[in-house]
C-alpha cells in the first residue's frame, strides 16, 4: 500500500493474508467458509494451485503473527473459468474463491465483508479503501515491502480516465481494460494498491454504513506514480458465479 | 376275525350292491378293556336276519329295512354293549336266491369308556370297587383313601395310617380319619400344611365339632383327646370340646395339627377348609414430585409398585440417579426397596455464546422450567430474527426455545461492520 497508514486491530477483520509459494497476496471474508480473492493470486505459472499450496491467516495485523498463528485448512480453489493470462497482460475475470475446511469463529478481528447489494453503487470520486501486506513506501519513492497490515483511502476514477491513463502505452506491455474492471487512485499519485495487496479488497461503504466488496487489488502500472492509477476487479460483476460457485459447493 | 380299531366302520360283504347268495357270516368286534361298544346301524336291508350278541346274549335280532312294515329294523339308537366284546351274526333263513334284492347291513362302531366308578356295586357282595374313593381314568379306574388311611395292596381298600400328610396346595379339605364316623381308637394323625413363603394359611373349622374333652372349672380340658394346632412362633393350641373353633388366621405359611386319640372315649371327630391368602405389605407412602402406581388399598406378596416422577423431575436413590423403579412386596411382609426420591432436573449451564452473552431470566440453578435469554454483541446478530432468544429448561434436561427451529443460539456477523473504525487523521 503507498501512501496509506497502518491498520489497527479490528479495523479490516476482513483481511485474509495469503501465501503461496514465496508470493505473498490478500483476500476478503466474505461467509463463514469462503474467501475472496484474486484469480492471478492463486494461479501460477498457468497452473492452478493446489489446497495444500495455500497458506490463509486470518485476524492478523502484523506477518509476524502467522508464526504463531495455524494457516486455515483450504479444501478447495474455484478460479473463475473465463480467467486466461498466459502472458500476464490479461487481467480480465480476475476473481477466484477459495473454500476452507471448517467454518470461520468470527470474533472483533476477524470478520466478514459485505457482497455488492443491487443499490450499491460505483460513483466517481468515491472515496474507497484499499489494504493490504504489500509494498509501501515511506513518503519518500523508495519501496519497502512491510510486515503491517496498511490501508489507503483512494477515489473511484471515471471509467474513461482509467482508459486515457493507459493510452500512450505499448500495448504489447499493458494490460487490457475491461468493464469487469474499475480504477482508483489520484492523478498526482502516492497513494495506491501495489505488490503483495493483491486479492485484498477495495471496499466502498453503502449509505448504511456497511463496508462492501467493490472491488479486488488486481493490477496496475508501477505503484503510486504521478498519472498512473490502481486497477480492480469489479466485484459486482460477478456476485451471482460468487453466489453459484458458493451454492453449489 | 380281524381286531379292529377303537371305533371304525363295518359292513356286509359287497354293500351297498347285493350281497352274495348263502351268505352266512359273523363278525367279532373287540376294545380294550375297560371299554364299551357302542354300535349304530346306517343301514339294514336283510330277508334274513342279523344278530347282535354279547358273550352269547341277544342284545338285539333285526331284518327287513326301514320301508317293511313286517321286518325289524334296528333304527337309529345306539346299542351298547355291556362289555369290550360284540359279535354280529347274519343267519341263513327260508331264503330264496332267485328273488334276492336286499344289500345287506353297514354300521358304526364306538369305543366308549366304562365308568366304573358309578356302575352299581356287582351282584356277587364284594362290596364297592374301591372301599372310600374311586377315580374313574380311561380304559380303567384307581382307588384312593382319605387322609388318615393308605391304600392296601389290593388297591381296593383302605387301612388307618395318618403320619406325615403333607398338604403344599394352596387350599383344601382336611378332616379327622373316618370324619364324618366317630374317630378309631388309640390315633395319632399329623398334618402338614405347608405353602410357599409370602402366603398366610387360615383354618375354617366345620361346625360339626367333637373332640373328647375333660370338664373342669377352668372349663374344657383336653386330657386325652386334642386337636393341636403348632403355629411357629406362636404357642401351640390344643383344641377339644363340642365347640367349632371356626376360623383361625395363622398368619403363617406353615401349620401343623396333632390329631390324638388314646385307647379309651370317643370322639366324632372334625373337618376344616383351610385356604392361603397372600402376605400383605403397607400401603407406600407418598413420593413428592412422584406417583406411585398401582394406587390400590391393599398390597400383597408380589405385587410390584413402580414410581415415576413428575414432568421436570427424575429418580434418585441413595443419592444417585436411576432410570426406573419399581419394588416388589416379599414374602416377609416388606418392600423389597425403600421408595426413591424425585428431585428438580437441571439442564447444566447453558453453552456459551461466542460473540453474545446469556443472563437468567427466571428459575434457579439451571433447575426445570428455568429460563434464560441469549443476546447478541453488536455488530453480530441472531439469525433467528430479533436479538434475544429466550430458552426454558425442557423436562428433557435441554434448553429449548419455543421457536422449534432454534436449536443453538449462534451470532452471526454483519458484515461490513468492523467492531474499530480507522481513526481518523485530522491532518489535511
Amino acid at each position: 500500500i503507498i501512501g496509506g497508514n497502518d491498520a489497527a486491530e479490528h479495523t479490516i477483520p476482513w483481511q485474509a493474508l495469503i501465501n503461496v509459494g514465496s508470493s505473498r497476496g490478500g483476500g476478503m471474508i466474505i461467509a463463514d467458509r469462503w474467501i475472496l480473492t484474486a484469480a492471478h493470486v492463486v494461479v501460477l505459472n498457468g497452473q492452478v494451485q493446489t489446497p495444500e499450496a495455500l497458506f490463509v491467516y486470518l485476524g492478523v495485523t502484523d506477518v509476524h503473527q502467522i508464526i504463531e498463528n495455524l494457516s486455515l485448512n483450504v479444501t478447495a480453489v474455484h478460479v473463475h473459468s473465463e480467467y486466461n493470462n498466459p502472458n500476464n497482460l490479461n487481467f480480465d475475470h480476475d476473481i477466484a474463491l477459495i473454500k476452507l475446511k471448517d467454518p470461520i469463529t468470527f470474533q472483533a478481528a476477524i470478520m466478514p465483508l459485505c457482497l455488492p447489494s443491487e443499490d450499491d453503487t460505483y460513483d466517481t470520486g468515491m472515496m474507497g479503501m484499499v489494504s493490504g501486506f504489500g509494498i509501501t513506501d515511506k513518503g519518500n519513492q523508495r519501496r519497502f515491502l512491510t510486515n503491517k497490515l496498511k490501508y489507503v483511502h483512494v477515489p473511484v476514477v471515471e471509467q474513461k480516465k482509467c482508459s486515457i491513463s493507459l493510452k500512450g502505452k505499448p500495448s504489447s506491455r499493458t494490460p487490457r481494460l475491461t468493464n469487469n474492471m474499475f480504477c482508483a487512485g489520484t492523478p498526482e499519485g502516492g497513494k495506491d494498491s501495489c505488490n503483495g495487496d493483491s486479492g485484498s479488497g477495495f471496499t466502498l461503504q453503502s449509505e448504511n454504513g456497511r463496508f462492501w466488496a467493490a472491488g479486488i487489488v488486481s493490477w496496475g502500472l508501477g505503484c503510486g506514480q504521478k498519472g498512473t492509477y490502481g486497477f480492480y476487479t469489479k466485484v459486482a460483476n460477478y456476485v451471482d458465479w460468487i453466489n453459484k460457485i458458493m451454492r453449489e459447493n | 376275525c380281524v381286531p379292529l380299531l377303537d371305533s371304525g366302520q363295518i359292513h356286509s360283504p359287497q354293500c351297498p350292491q347285493l350281497y352274495p347268495v348263502n351268505l352266512q357270516k359273523q363278525w367279532e368286534i373287540s376294545v380294550p378293556d375297560g371299554f364299551q361298544i357302542n354300535l349304530t346301524f346306517t343301514h339294514v336291508d336283510i330277508k334274513s336276519s342279523i344278530t347282535v350278541l354279547h358273550d352269547e346274549k341277544v342284545l338285539g335280532k333285526f331284518c327287513g329295512n326301514e320301508n317293511s312294515a313286517d321286518g325289524r329294523h334296528p333304527g337309529y339308537q345306539p346299542i351298547l354293549s355291556p362289555g369290550s366284546r360284540l359279535t354280529l351274526k347274519i343267519q341263513l333263513s327260508d331264503y330264496n336266491p332267485d328273488r334276492n334284492q336286499n344289500v345287506g347291513f353297514s354300521a358304526q362302531y364306538q369305543a366308549i369308556d366304562i365308568d366304573e366308578c358309578s356302575a352299581p356295586e356287582p351282584e356277587d357282595g364284594s362290596g364297592p370297587l374301591c372301599s372310600q374313593i374311586c377315580l374313574n381314568t380311561l380304559g380303567s379306574y384307581l382307588c384312593a383313601c382319605h387322609h388318615g388311611y393308605e391304600l392296601r395292596s389290593d388297591e381296593r381298600t383302605c387301612i388307618l395310617s395318618c403320619v406325615g400328610g403333607v398338604f403344599d396346595e394352596l387350599e383344601g379339605h382336611l378332616m379327622s380319619p373316618g370324619y364324618p364316623n366317630p374317630s378309631p381308637d388309640a390315633l395319632s394323625c399329623q398334618y402338614i400344611i405347608s405353602v410357599e413363603s409370602g402366603f398366610t394359611v387360615s383354618l375354617n373349622f366345620s361346625d360339626k365339632f367333637h373332640i373328647e374333652s375333660v370338664d373342669t372349672e377352668e372349663g374344657p380340658n383336653c386330657l386325652y383327646h386334642w386337636l393341636e394346632v403348632i403355629i411357629p412362633d406362636r404357642n401351640p393350641m390344643k383344641l377339644c370340646g363340642g365347640t367349632s373353633p371356626g376360623l383361625i388366621n395363622t398368619n403363617s405359611n406353615i401349620v401343623k395339627l396333632g390329631y390324638n386319640i388314646d385307647n379309651q372315649g370317643q370322639s366324632n371327630g372334625w373337618s376344616l377348609e383351610y385356604s392361603t391368602h397372600r402376605v400383605t405389605c403397607p400401603v407406600p407412602g407418598e413420593v413428592a414430585k412422584g406417583r406411585v402406581t398401582p394406587s390400590l388399598t391393599e398390597y400383597f406378596y408380589r405385587d410390584y409398585i413402580f414410581v415415576r416422577c413428575d414432568e421436570g423431575y427424575k429418580l434418585m436413590m441413595n443419592g444417585a440417579e436411576i432410570m426406573g423403579f419399581s419394588t416388589m412386596c416379599q414374602s416377609n411382609g416388606e418392600w423389597h426397596l425403600p421408595l426413591p426420591e424425585c428431585h428438580i432436573i437441571d439442564c447444566g449451564e447453558p453453552d456459551p455464546l461466542l460473540n453474545g452473552g446469556v443472563n437468567f431470566l427466571s428459575g434457579f440453578q439451571n433447575q426445570y422450567l428455568s429460563v434464560v435469554q441469549y443476546h447478541c454483541n453488536e455488530p453480530f446478530y441472531s439469525p433467528y430474527g430479533g436479538n434475544n432468544v429466550s430458552l426454558t429448561c425442557e423436562a428433557d434436561r435441554q434448553w429449548r426455545s419455543n421457536h422449534d427451529v432454534i436449536l443453538r443460539p449462534a451470532c452471526l456477523p454483519v458484515c461490513g461492520r468492523p467492531m474499530k473504525q480507522i481513526e481518523n487523521h485530522f491532518q489535511r
